[in-house]
């Protein structure tokens, strides 16, 4: 019966019929919209081939191939809406799943994404990511920071101080996201505020992705002398949980957005509680 | 006696390069943690201090490291508790707060006294699969707080008596 969706005073997020993805997300106070269809895939690591038999490991990031593998096509949904949020669950596969949160006048959306025990029976390291694809025509730059201070244009396949013959066409492209990465075309931006480093990339124009998880089967002979396959506390994998925040707001207004976020994000609150009744207090 | 150079020491080791990239040893990686749990244990009571200190009031504090997978054993079946906030950043922020519980209906005041609105609503079976659920809360509460800029504030929650029971919502395919 019509698509789902979840809205507060600021940002509306609707969510395909068939697919149960997310599929557009629109900007309510700027009168902005903008297709984004975000879903999970995992690289094939590498084990090495006729050009190089380096294979992916702790230092190398190496898939085997450009495309990566759709977690899911189609995921289970269900929606819990309340006066002070409203949450989406789309359970992707039964080693990922996410919770798409609005909170009452939050100016961005928040995607609580929950991977792993990443497996690895098939032999198949695996390289995960979530990936937000839109029209915005980016001509193959996108942004990246430094700590949240300097932000750097980077342009996809390109390197500003030598001529760069590119031999890993997903990898070569990756940088560090310390806290946040960004796309814009002359009138939008998508900003993915992160909450660790990652790595990230936009292999393709519009398109922007984000590391969050990756289980490995071999060395990468670079130092280590293991595979980098974190058992967890029960041995059979680790679950990494984090957030992303995604703005959707003109390119002059972004700034002012992301950085106040990041701010708060970075030096969240702590939160500590005690036993009893207690007195109401509130310092100055 | 808390002691914040357990935890600055930790983190003096965990400047080297592998640790900083994740290209360390898994039993190196291990020892980390371990240094790094251990330094903030040591920093919890000095916390606790501090924040005793500065408010008058003796309590005992209780941390819980786990509310993103919504587990904190001991209040969650506490009738009463509170929960203080505190911001490090230079500006006042609102924030969203989840506190794992047991109950299903709670009464919650802000620091002058007023009754603050918040919602109960059932963790998720994400979060139930991810602590393969050993009796853990079966609820979350959550509230919005404001919390002034380089201070705290405290907000009281009493349980109320569970008379209605509270339904999950159907589930939208």
């Amino acid at each position: 019966k019509g698509a789902l969706k979840i809205e507060n005073e600021y940002i509306r997020v609707l969510f395909d019929t068939n697919t149960g993805l997310i599929s557009k997300i629109d900007n309510l106070h700027k009168n902005l919209s903008l297709p984004v269809t975000q879903s999970f895939y995992w690289y094939s690591a590498s084990t090495g081939n006729s050009e190089s038999g380096q294979p992916s490991g702790a230092y190398i990031f190496r898939p085997k191939g450009e495309a990566p593998f759709p977690m899911s096509k189609k995921v289970q949904t269900y929606t819990v809406q309340t006066d002070l949020f409203q949450e989406v669950y789309q359970n992707f596969s039964s080693w990922c799943s996410q919770t798409v949160r609005l909170y009452k006048n939050q100016k961005f959306v928040e995607l609580e994404w929950t991977v792993g025990p990443i497996p690895v029976g098939d032999n198949i390291g695996k390289e995960v990511i979530s990936r937000f694809d839109t029209p915005l025509k980016t001509d193959g730059i996108f942004y990246t920071d430094s700590n949240g201070r300097e932000i750097l244009a980077r342009r996809r396949d390109y390197r500003p101080t030598w001529n760069l013959s590119q031999t890993e066409p997903v990898a070569g492209n990756y940088y560090p996201v310390n806290s946040r990465i960004y796309m814009k075309d002359g009138k939008i931006q998508l900003t993915v505020l992160t909450d660790r480093s990652q790595g990230g990339s936009s292999i393709k124009d519009g398109s922007l992705e984000l590391m969050v998880h990756r289980r490995l089967l071999y060395d990468d002979n670079r130092g280590v002398g293991e595979p980098l396959s974190e058992p967890g506390y029960d041995g059979n994998g680790l679950i990494v949980r984090g957030k992303h925040f995604i703005f959707l707001e003109t390119v002059d207004d972004s700034a002012e957005l992301h950085r106040l976020q990041a701010q708060a994000e970075y030096m969240a609150p702590w939160t500590i509680m005690a036993e009893g009744a207690g007195t109401p207090y509130s310092s100055h | 006696i808390g002691d914040s150079s357990v935890l600055r020491k930790a983190m003096g080791v965990a400047q080297h390069h592998d640790a900083v990239s994740g290209t360390e040893k898994q039993h190196v990686a291990d020892d980390y943690a371990k240094k790094l749990a251990k330094g903030w244990d040591r920093c919890e009571v000095l916390v606790s201090n501090a924040l005793a200190g500065l408010s008058g009031l003796k309590q005992n504090f209780i941390f819980c490291n786990k509310l993103n997978i919504s587990v904190c054993p001991r209040i969650e079946e506490l009738g009463q508790f509170t929960v203080t906030l505190y911001n490090p950043l230079a500006r006042a922020v609102n924030v969203f707060v989840r506190i794992p519980v047991n109950g299903t209906r709670y009464t919650l005041t802000d620091p002058k006294g007023s009754s603050v609105l918040n919602q109960i609503v059932p963790v998720s079976d994400f979060t139930k699969a991810v602590r393969k659920d050993r009796g853990y809360a079966v609820n979350e509460l959550v509230f919005q707080a404001r919390v002034p800029a380089l201070g705290f504030s405290i907000y009281s929650v009493s349980r109320k008596s569970d008379s209605a029971v509270f339904r999950r919502p159907p589930p939208r395919r």
